[in-house]
């Protein structure tokens, strides 16, 4: 649990630049240090790939002994002055092809059995079309159903779905790793 | 010291503006707006349907944790009891209220757009659109059908109008009594305002002052460059554009289902309707405007659209897809203290006014302006050439509509959001966006200067 390290204090580490793989970390002061000299606090507190980075060291007192985790939240603020390194958007469908589920552009949310989940960086969109339990409305990882890349720098009208080209092998992997 | 807040939620509004590039468009208020305020390029929806997307920037928070990818049910009962946007606001002070469609109607926003919660007093809806599925248009026989596309005579329409003219009119009215201090009841004589408009076009039907149809001859209007099924695209992703399938005109074409297409006639009438709605709406956009900047100066304006549309790219029409032209939406704020502060400063007007770009060269405003006297609307920002040396920032950063929420509290001054926690459920204030408002108060070299974008996705 990452918010069991966490003391008295919020320490918000430096983004690392261009890494960016841990935005903000949550850990006593003594840790964040450690782990900020060791690897800009990518092992005190969860890691956020798709989060902001931020510009400045910013220090946060909490008022109270460490609490539960929604006490904790309560004081916790944003950081939230940087940039962001992804847009996020989703689309549900009821089955795999639109032609055997007509209601597959509105589908009821008990319908639904697929879930499209988009990242936007910069230069790829990627949609991980996911099977998607419609009771605990979450997707499962594991089960695929389709995958679509577009890389807006060749291609800004998204006209070519290059997922499975082998040049984008790695940069999928990237874009992938973040939507995760 | 606390501003007054103005937001302008557009439903199913692309960014075919003026100041967002396109060639085509004719806006001149929504441009002037953005002359004076911040333009976020690459904004983006979090799912590309009305009831999910509103509930999500409402409350800050993504479908996933409001449980709604549809339009059947209310966060509150099924999610969470978390706070929305308006309601932040009430709470902390301000009074609150609502015309045209801001929350989603029906069982989404509790039938109620989320009373009491939310407003402080009951939410405006316009007579008119009761009508909104009546069939009005004027087919090439004479008769009146249910189409998508959809130019009318105002005057002859259900109720002698159309709803957005209700909404505009509606809000100028409220605007004046707030300003007289006497019809609105407030709480404290210095109490400020969140007024939240929504506008109904261009959502589907394209129904629209049939006069801004000259705006855009049908000779003008292009088709989709890309307007062909992309090869390799997954059947999932695939948006079979149902909504539109049902009307009148799109049914006589009998276009087969699901992947169409539409025949190039007929998708050039659809795209000069949906540009002409838009027009219409930007001219109603303008009226207001220039009753906030007139009686209050010092306000926040916000200006957004729901979701993208689909006009034939990837022969595809209408939202519900991930593709960029369903999610990508407008997002504009104008702050009340930068605005105040370049309008002593520049000596700039604090009426809408038109703005010269390279863009607009061979559009002509003052048949715009025609038309929307013909509206029945008040009278239209006046004409002016008049510009300034200063362009409209542009933010070319990732932008989310969630970030609306935290964005606009930060520039009020209001206790700034805690980011929510990975379940959030039981968390009644927080977001899941991130706050823009130092890009919006000018703090933007700092975040450049530390980035790199990608000039390849300007518009």
């Amino acid at each position: 649990n990452p918010w069991d390290v966490m003391t008295n204090e919020v320490f918000i580490s430096p983004a690392e630049p261009n890494k960016g793989n841990n935005v903000w970390s949550v850990g006593s002061e003594r840790m964040a240090e450690a782990s900020d000299t060791k690897h800009k606090g990518h092992t005190a507190g969860r890691s956020m790939p798709w989060g902001v980075e931020t510009n400045k060291v910013k220090h946060q007192q909490i008022h109270s002994k460490r609490t539960d985790l929604l006490e904790f939240e309560e004081y916790f603020k944003p950081v939230s002055y940087g940039e962001k390194k992804a847009a996020f958007s989703q689309y549900p469908r009821p089955g795999p092809t639109p032609s055997r589920n007509p209601d597959s552009d509105q589908p009821h949310t008990r319908d639904v059995t697929i879930m499209g989940y988009s990242i936007r960086t910069h230069r790829f969109r990627y949609t991980a079309w996911l099977k998607f339990d419609n009771q605990t409305y979450k997707p499962d990882w594991d089960h695929i159903v389709a995958e679509e890349l577009y890389d807006h720098k060749t291609d800004p009208q998204e006209d070519h779905n290059v997922v499975g080209k082998r040049f984008y092998t790695r940069h999928k992997r990237e874009v992938y790793s973040m939507l995760v | 010291d606390q501003p007054n807040v103005l937001l302008i939620i557009v439903d199913d509004l692309r960014p075919v503006l003026g100041c967002y590039g396109d060639s085509l468009a004719i806006t001149p208020n929504i441009d002037a707006l953005a002359h004076d305020a911040t333009v976020f390029t690459r904004a983006y929806a979090q799912q590309a349907l009305c009831g999910p997307s509103r509930t999500s920037f409402l409350t800050s928070r993504r479908p996933d944790t409001t449980r709604l990818y549809d339009v059947h049910s209310y966060w509150r009962k099924h999610a969470g009891n978390f706070t929305s946007l308006p309601q932040y606001f009430k709470e902390n002070g301000y009074h609150t209220a609502s015309a045209g469609k801001i929350f989603h109607p029906g069982i989404v926003s509790n039938h109620s757009d989320d009373q009491p919660y939310s407003w402080s007093e009951t939410p405006y809806h316009p007579p008119t659109q009761a009508h909104k599925q009546d069939p009005v248009c004027l087919g090439p026989d004479g008769s009146l059908h249910t189409n998508i596309y959809c130019p009318v005579q105002v005057e002859e329409q259900p109720g002698g109008s159309l709803p957005d003219i209700e909404t505009t009119r509606y809000s100028v009215s409220w605007l004046k009594k707030w300003a007289g201090g006497t019809a609105v009841r407030r709480e404290a004589p210095a109490q400020p305002f969140f007024l939240a408009v929504g506008y109904h076009k261009p959502h589907i039907p394209l129904k629209f002052p049939k006069q801004f149809l000259d705006l855009y001859p049908i000779s003008s209007v292009s088709l989709a460059p890309n307007r062909w099924l992309p090869k390799g695209l997954p059947p999932v992703a695939w948006n079979p554009w149902n909504d539109l399938r049902w009307r009148e005109d799109i049914a006589a074409l009998n276009v087969s289902f699901p992947y169409g297409p539409l025949p190039d006639f007929y998708a050039r009438y659809i795209r000069q309707g949906y540009y002409a709605a838009t027009s219409y709406t930007d001219s109603l956009i303008g009226e207001l405007l220039t009753t906030v900047d007139h009686l209050f100066p010092d306000t926040i304006i916000a200006f957004i659209g729901d979701h993208g549309w689909a006009l034939g790219e990837h022969q595809e029409w209408s939202k519900f897809s991930n593709f960029e032209v369903s999610t990508q939406v407008p997002f504009i704020i104008r702050n009340w203290r930068r605005t105040h502060n370049d309008t002593a400063a520049h000596g700039i007007s604090q009426h809408p006014q038109s703005f010269n770009q390279p863009e607009y060269s061979g559009n002509d405003h003052s048949t715009y302006e025609h038309f929307s006297s013909r509206t029945g609307c008040e009278s239209l920002p006046p004409k002016s050439a008049k510009s300034s040396a200063r362009k409209a920032v542009e933010y070319n950063g990732l932008v989310e509509l969630v970030d609306l929420f935290p964005t606009l509290v930060d520039l009020a001054g209001l206790p700034t959001l805690p980011q929510c926690p990975r379940d959030s459920s039981q968390v009644r204030v927080c977001t899941e966006g991130m706050s823009l408002s130092h890009v919006v108060q000018g703090n933007l070299q700092t975040v450049n200067s530390n980035t790199k974008h990608n000039n390849h996705r300007n518009t």
